[in-house]
């Protein structure tokens, strides 16, 4: 009792005044362990009783959801140049749905275990099993939430992580024969996928927009089997993939045509 | 350069006093976007497309999106990983337009997947064209059609 009430973000520091709720806090996803998970949770703009609700969740593996989706991308904030302020995002997703962040795995962001190991090894199972236990815990702090409509997006690694915790969801709908969460759908953005053709199409696409040769191309294609580590691969394909290395290390292949940051 | 003004926004101890946050002191020392302390990652799946495949059997929305400028897990990726689930097509490649202008390319799939282009965007697409990235989650949680014109 009373916890959402203590998670209440009166104010941040900068911030321009805003009409919606938001809130901010721990959620232990394993007591005996000692690990728990920050989450930041921005309610809808409008009709909040009504929206759906929405997690994101951002990759690495082990990179913030708060800070690149949440103050980022789609949050309702951005951080000025100083440091120190915010400006509001005109296109915040809280327009459209009420938007849950979380940092995750334990170790990234302000998410914490007391056990050492924790938040030193990682691993898809134990993150999308976690991530799980987040949602139930949470949900019981947000009770409101529990029967709404649920979707889950993210981007990049989450391209793991959203659809396995979409399968944990899933899993235990089933076993439990009605819906603990009620699952919609899922949205994933330049997302890891399927690691054969992620590789692959990342020297076509290089070639195809003229940052790579052709023959660079071909001869990573040819020598390069993808299906195997690094250091595995042969001198002749680890060869190709250091000229296409040399031709696209002073550009930022986030967003090819951006400027850099100096 | 938005990187570098989060990291001083949220080691600033007001800003984590406000959020609720690190409120045990956490013994690594400052915030970091992505995690310097996580460094043994045990299992990654090659593949996550048998669980598109499970989604799909159990009527969940599947949508796929894709900026255009990205080119760590680019469009072509994406394309050629969804090609290999050799789905049929609903509606062919056409482009999808928000105020008047292509706001990039999509295709439907049978079975509740689409497949979605945001024309000008890097890797974090909503970062870079936010009313686009606004305008596909709008449709995605409503559940209809990028416009067709």
């Amino acid at each position: 009792d009373g916890l959402k009430e203590n998670d209440k973000i009166h104010k941040l520091p900068g911030q321009p005044p805003v009409k919606f709720e938001q809130y901010g806090g721990y959620v232990t996803v394993d007591e005996s362990a000692g690990r728990a998970f920050y989450y930041y949770f921005v309610e809808a703009q409008r009709s909040k009783e009504s929206l759906p609700l929405l997690l994101w969740l951002n990759g690495g593996p082990g990179c913030s959801s708060l800070a690149y989706g949440g103050f980022q991308e789609l949050g309702p904030f951005r951080v000025n140049s100083d440091g120190k302020t915010l400006h509001k995002n005109n296109f915040a997703w809280n327009h459209a749905a009420n938007v849950l962040f979380v940092e995750s795995p334990a170790g990234v962001g302000f998410s914490y275990s007391n056990t050492s190991t924790d938040v030193k090894v990682g691993g898809d199972r134990k993150t999308a099993n976690d991530n799980y236990q987040f949602l139930i815990n949470w949900l019981k702090r947000f009770p409101e939430y529990k029967d709404r409509d649920f979707y889950i997006s993210g981007e990049s690694y989450a391209g793991h992580y959203v659809p396995q915790l979409a399968h944990t969801i899933l899993y235990h709908n089933k076993k439990a024969k009605k819906n603990i969460i009620n699952l919609k759908g899922i949205l994933i953005g330049n997302a890891v996928i399927n690691d054969d053709t992620d590789t692959r199409g990342m020297y076509e696409y290089f070639a195809s927009h003229a940052l790579i040769t052709d023959e660079v191309v071909s001869e990573i294609q040819k020598q390069c089997k993808f299906t195997v580590t690094e250091s595995k691969e042969s001198d002749e394909c680890k060869m190709a993939k250091s000229i296409a290395d040399y031709n696209t290390h002073n550009i930022d292949i986030y967003n090819i045509y951006a400027p850099r940051c100096h | 350069c938005s990187d570098y003004y989060t990291i001083a926004y949220m080691n600033r101890p007001d800003v984590q006093k406000a959020l609720h946050a690190n409120v045990t002191n956490i013994e690594y020392a400052t915030w970091q976007p992505c995690s310097d302390v996580l460094t043994n990652w045990t299992d990654s799946a090659s593949t996550i497309i048998p669980l598109l495949r499970e989604f799909m059997t159990n009527d969940i929305r599947v949508w796929i999106f894709s900026g255009d400028t990205d080119g760590r897990v680019p469009v072509t990726s994406t394309m050629n990983s969804i090609k290999t689930m050799n789905l049929p097509i609903k509606t062919q490649w056409h482009p999808w337009y928000l105020n008047g202008e292509v706001g990039g390319y999509t295709q439907e799939y049978k079975g509740d997947m689409t497949f979605a282009t945001v024309r000008g965007a890097g890797h974090q697409v909503p970062s870079y064209e936010a009313a686009r990235a606004l305008s596909l989650v709008m449709h995605f949680l409503d559940g209809t059609d990028l416009p067709d014109s």
